[in-house]
């Protein structure tokens, strides 16, 4: 079973996985050509 | 024989546990460290483009910041004087680019419809672009596929290659539709 | 203790002007005028006149950029895009402004001055975060945070002179932030953790291009025993959640990424992190003992009649950077040790070893495991000094008749199961690439396994390998060749033993990596 620390530390990283860091979140603000996601049919190919 | 888990029999436990329950094989058992989106056989060193540990591929070229005069960056203040972007000025070379290098983004998506407009057609098991040479005529055409000398664009070499195909209608995409939020400016 | 009264407001309409003239056209190049124009106004607001205000201002600048993220959050209506572009107009000015502060504080040659500012800013930010992942507990938000410390990173790693200069100072003062930023002191920021200390401008600075290219490995080695340490309790139930699947994974993402480009930083520090890698993480443990130095070509272990001993880098002692010796408490043990190794007294030392190693009898936690491990590294080391002080090297006939084996056969004979499979993986954690101590161990394991007065210990043995074996790949040299030599050397009569042939699943195993190796 987990210390009760531990399980704390455990709760802390569910909540946080909830809102996992972006790529953008790393990179600088393009005002050209923006990061833009969206949903493409699985048969288009991922970045090469 | 030992009979708790630090012997073989605890082993084989495990081992038939794991037939049952995925959950439990990933630490013992681990998995297919290829799968993780890395190429290890690389003669590069991957960090330099390592995107993240939640990412299951590289970084593309344009999610790399080089450090580069801050005259060459688009200035937040003469980005609206600027040209809009305008896919059907471009041409294919630049279009097949945006495709390939925006991958799971609307400028793909943007870009796959020019190059819909430009009479390419995407073929979803392939997954090439392919296109009527001028003058090559199919050699079979019925309702539901037609046979022939095609050219796809081969997005290793870069260029469009002459090649027999058997092309199922149904297995071409039809025209991409753009999200209707798709301001890519 | 409470902020002198306006200094709020007067901070919070410093920010505003910052993030307006930042933004302005007329901000020129990275923001030089803007930045000559507003230092002004700190001076006339007297934010510069004392240390502490300094140290407020940065304060209550941080915390009025969290404010303004978990404010635009909240509000649901706009995409992730639209929220972030929101945030980052704000943060990204207000890093702007720390980096321009820290190059130009000080005149240029005084590095001690910038130093400082970086170290306090670094700590401000790392102290709101702590507070605010304190009052908030699962609503925390690590957004701001992160975007903090990566552009920060990034600007404080433009290749401009003065910062080259003291790129060093900038980079330790990262890490220092990262570790007083460790994942068991601020959980709800692991994700944005692992991600900064995984980003390539960070491992670039770290482990590649440091002057003195090793100065940042020790650093490096510290925050990932961070992580090791941190997913440890919850990697011992090996029924993983999805979200510590998901930090495992990318633990392993980044040691890919370690062990592709930089496998001797893995061999050198193999020993601290195997020491926190708990026992059931079997692949992640082989992914870091399989590293071997990248100008090594190792010998396919499946040749026949491989002549290991004859290797040019079997008689090489590997670098181990840990203090090992140091590990081994209390100094009254370690005497005891050291006069046993030399004198082999007092006599006593064999039958008390087990008590110094035992801590509990809580199932599963019963020995010092980083204690166990730093005795058998101890020991095999000063075996092979030994060994090497008289004209000799390591093989199954030097390795006998001596109090270094009288304490490996002490500890094979006398502790219970879970002690002996401790101990074992403690040899075993030792087999990697062609080198000394891969050697050493390689022999001694195989020597117990021949010298063993029960059949409990050769199945341990046998189990100890064969759990590291059945594991995806990759697999350590040093495992393969000692399998391989007990399954092949009829000397061993490992087929004759009943646990071989305990269970179908297990003799196909055997089968299998027999057939592979002839």
């Amino acid at each position: 079973p987990l210390s009760k620390d531990h399980a704390y530390q455990l709760a802390m990283m569910e909540a946080a996985a909830h809102h996992l860091p972006h790529p953008s979140d790393s990179e600088r603000l393009r005002h050209y050509l923006p990061r833009n996601p969206c949903p493409t049919p699985t048969y288009h190919c991922p970045a090469m | 024989m030992v009979t708790d888990p630090f012997g073989m029999v605890g082993l084989l436990t495990f081992i038939r546990a794991a037939e049952t329950d995925a959950n439990l094989v990933q630490l013992a058992l681990g998995s297919d460290l290829t799968t993780l989106g890395l190429n290890l056989n690389s003669p590069e060193n991957l960090y330099g483009t390592f995107q993240s540990p939640w990412a299951d591929g590289p970084c593309r070229p344009q999610d790399i910041d080089f450090h580069v005069p801050s005259e060459y960056l688009t200035n937040l203040h003469i980005k609206d004087k600027l040209a809009p972007i305008k896919l059907s000025r471009y041409g294919e070379d630049l279009l097949f680019y945006l495709y390939y290098t925006h991958g799971g983004e609307v400028l793909q998506l943007a870009a796959a419809a020019e190059l819909y407009n430009r009479d390419w057609r995407y073929h979803k098991d392939e997954r090439v672009w392919i296109t009527r040479g001028p003058g090559m005529e199919p050699s079979v055409k019925t309702n539901s596929y037609e046979m022939g000398m095609y050219y796809y664009f081969d997005c290793h070499r870069w260029c469009k290659v002459p090649k027999e195909f058997h092309l199922d209608y149904d297995k071409l995409e039809e025209r991409p539709h753009l999200p209707a939020s798709f301001h890519h400016n | 203790f409470d902020d002198p009264p306006g200094l709020q407001d007067k901070t919070e309409y410093l920010l505003r002007e910052w993030v307006n003239m930042y933004h302005s056209p007329a901000g020129g190049r990275d923001s030089t005028k803007a930045f000559s124009a507003f230092v002004n106004q700190m001076h006339q607001q007297g934010i510069l006149k004392t240390d502490d205000l300094i140290t407020r201002f940065f304060r209550i600048c941080t915390e009025l950029c969290v404010k303004l993220c978990y404010h635009a959050l909240s509000e649901q209506a706009h995409t992730a895009t639209l929220t972030r572009s929101k945030c980052f107009h704000t943060l990204d000015a207000f890093v702007r402004l720390i980096a321009l502060l820290v190059k130009h504080s000080g005149d240029a040659a005084n590095s001690v001055t910038k130093i400082n500012l970086l170290n306090k800013v670094l700590g401000i930010v790392a102290g709101v975060l702590l507070h605010d992942h304190e009052k908030r507990g699962s609503d925390f938000q690590q957004l701001p945070y992160h975007r903090i410390f990566i552009m920060l990173l990034l600007e404080l790693n433009a290749p401009e002179h003065v910062l080259e200069t003291i790129n060093f100072q900038v980079m330790t003062a990262f890490c220092n932030a990262f570790h007083v930023l460790r994942p068991s002191k601020a959980p709800g920021f692991v994700y944005s953790w692992l991600e900064l200390i995984s980003h390539r401008i960070f491992i670039a600075r770290m482990l590649a291009t440091m002057p003195q290219q090793k100065q940042g490995w020790p650093m490096y080695a510290q925050l990932l025993i961070d992580i090791f340490k941190f997913v440890t309790p919850f990697l011992r139930n090996a029924d993983l959640s999805k979200h510590v699947s998901l930090l495992y994974k990318g633990t392993l993402r980044l040691l890919l990424v370690l062990l592709h480009d930089f496998p001797e930083f893995l061999c050198d520090y193999h020993y601290g992190f195997c020491d926190v890698i708990p026992p059931n993480c079997i692949q992640m443990r082989n992914l870091i003992l399989s590293a071997f130095p990248r100008n090594m070509r190792l010998p396919d272990p499946f040749t026949p009649n491989l002549k290991v001993d004859m290797l040019s880098d079997i008689t090489q002692p590997p670098r181990i950077l840990t203090n090992f010796a140091a590990m081994i408490q209390p100094v009254t043990f370690k005497k005891e040790l050291d006069s046993y190794i030399k004198t082999r007294s007092p006599v006593t030392f064999l039958s008390e070893l087990r008590g110094h190693l035992q801590v509990s009898h809580e199932p599963g936690q019963r020995y010092n495991v980083p204690l166990m491990n730093a005795l058998v590294l101890y020991v095999g080391s000063q075996a092979i000094a030994y060994i090497h002080s008289k004209g000799s090297t390591p093989s199954m006939n030097t390795i006998t008749h001596s109090s270094h084996m009288d304490i490996f056969q002490n500890l094979a004979v006398d502790l219970d199961t879970e002690g002996r499979y401790l101990f074992l993986n403690a040899v075993a954690n030792q087999l990697r690439y062609p080198n000394s101590h891969t050697h050493y161990f390689s022999c001694t394991l195989l020597y117990l396994f021949a010298e063993a007065n029960s059949e409990a210990i050769q199945e341990q043995i046998t189990r100890v390998l064969l759990e590291r074996l059945i594991v995806n790949r990759p697999h350590p040299w040093g495992l393969l060749i000692t399998f391989i030599e007990l399954i092949r050397n009829p000397s061993f009569k490992f087929w004759g033993h009943d646990f071989v042939h305990c269970a179908p699943e297990i003799e196909k195993l055997f089968d299998t990596v027999a057939r592979s190796c002839m």
